[in-house]
């Protein structure tokens, strides 16, 4: 089926099918874009990720991810609106057309299948993964507690029922251990980024334990500027600092894992969200959030092009 | 399909370390069904949290008792999820 390329609309939530449907298209229209498959989630659904590589051989990159808590659903539809936004400007904006002169990005949309599905189906509030657990009668992990980083210290629950459950071992989740090992066969990946939704936050490690990272003064002063990037566009604040500084103590967090494995330029997002409507973000606001987005994310890739390590 | 009739979401303020470690207690009561969409950690920060509608009467009176100060984000959620869907329906027409 022909589609023209402004059929899909960024504007709107979208269901799993449509965004895989549209990643097709991405990667039918721009000849450095490639879907690759990293894994199956545990429902057996494929975890699609964009490749955008303008040649060379494992070219240094940069990881992006979205919804790994599937019901941060403006997280999931910013991952879109940033990657037709990428594919769209290579070429002409001057910043990311340097980029991906030399270094690769790999962008997954929607890191939670399976979770994303049942808050489209079942339950708009679901977070975690749909793994069943031995001997509960609850489903599910919280896949940011899962990673091998303090994994089982405090901020995380050792309760199946609980939102924040870690699982039964770190990497439990094949959705995890699929990017860990993805990440790790590669080997030459500079900079880790992820996007939650709410309560607009940029952070750093560490948040399995309270003290800072080796690199925090360069971390603090990177994350201040793209805070400051972010602000320009709607005047969006974003507060800055270790994760454990910024909002509470949380083990298994993926951005530990990735800075404790020599990626440096680790940061989490938390995009826009007052808690007004908690994580139903109208969708008017999906734009908006994915622009401002986009300025602190390129203010962050210029930072990994320019500072080689 | 799970529905959140009645279901609220609070925002609490603590004042000192003390609330902070009164609502980590009520964390760890699971019967109470509780979501932290932010959880509690220094008196500085605000606790978010969804409550089911069966619990949101003894979390009130917990908080009241303790003399700790919130409001209601969100009355009902159920009522921000059907807009929502109206509003993906439309927006789909």
């Amino acid at each position: 089926r022909q589609r023209s390329s402004s059929s899909f609309d960024f504007g709107t939530y979208h269901t799993l099918d449509d965004i895989n449907e549209e990643l097709d298209h991405l990667a039918s229209e721009y000849s450095f874009v490639e879907k690759i498959q990293i894994g199956e989630s545990y429902e057996q659904r494929p975890l699609y990720a964009l490749k955008f590589s303008t040649g060379g051989r494992n070219r240094p990159a940069i990881w992006l991810d979205a919804g790994i808590h599937s019901r941060e659903w403006v997280t999931q539809a910013s991952a879109l609106w940033i990657a037709n936004k990428i594919a769209s400007d290579y070429g002409t904006d001057d910043s990311i057309t340097s980029l991906l002169d030399k270094m690769d990005l790999f962008l997954l949309p929607v890191a939670n299948p399976d979770g994303f599905v049942y808050t489209h189906t079942s339950n708009r509030m679901w977070r975690k993964t749909r793994s069943k657990i031995p001997g509960s009668v609850c489903v599910g992990v919280d896949p940011n507690r899962n990673w091998d980083a303090g994994f089982g210290g405090p901020g995380a629950s050792n309760s199946p029922c609980s939102e924040s459950y870690h699982g039964p071992s770190a990497n439990s989740e094949v959705e995890v251990k699929s990017v860990v090992d993805f990440i790790k066969s590669h080997g030459n990946f500079k900079a880790f980024l992820t996007l939650h939704s709410y309560s607009q936050l940029l952070m750093y490690p560490y948040g399995y334990k309270c003290t800072r990272p080796d690199d925090y003064a360069e971390l603090e002063s990177l994350g201040r500027a793209a805070a400051s990037s972010i602000r320009s566009l709607y005047g969006t604040t974003f507060q800055v600092g270790t994760i454990c500084n910024t909002i509470y103590q949380a083990s298994g967090g993926s951005i530990d894992w990735a800075y404790d494995n020599g990626i440096k330029y680790s940061f989490a997002f938390e995009l826009r969200d007052t808690g007004r409507y908690g994580f139903l973000l109208p969708a008017s606001q999906i734009i908006p959030a994915a622009q401002e987005t986009w300025l602190g994310l390129k203010r962050i890739m210029e930072h990994v092009r320019d500072k080689s390590y | 399909l799970e529905t959140f009739v009645g279901h609220q979401v609070l925002r609490i303020k603590t004042k000192n370390e003390e609330e902070v470690k009164q609502l980590q207690l009520l964390e760890s009561l699971e019967h109470l069904g509780l979501d932290f969409w932010i959880n509690p950690s220094a008196p500085a920060l605000p606790v978010d949290v969804r409550i089911p509608a069966a619990s949101v009467q003894s979390v009130k009176a917990f908080l009241e008792s303790q003399g700790i100060a919130y409001s209601i984000l969100i009355e009902d959620l159920q009522d921000v999820l059907d807009k929502e869907k109206q509003d993906m329906a439309e927006s789909a027409q």
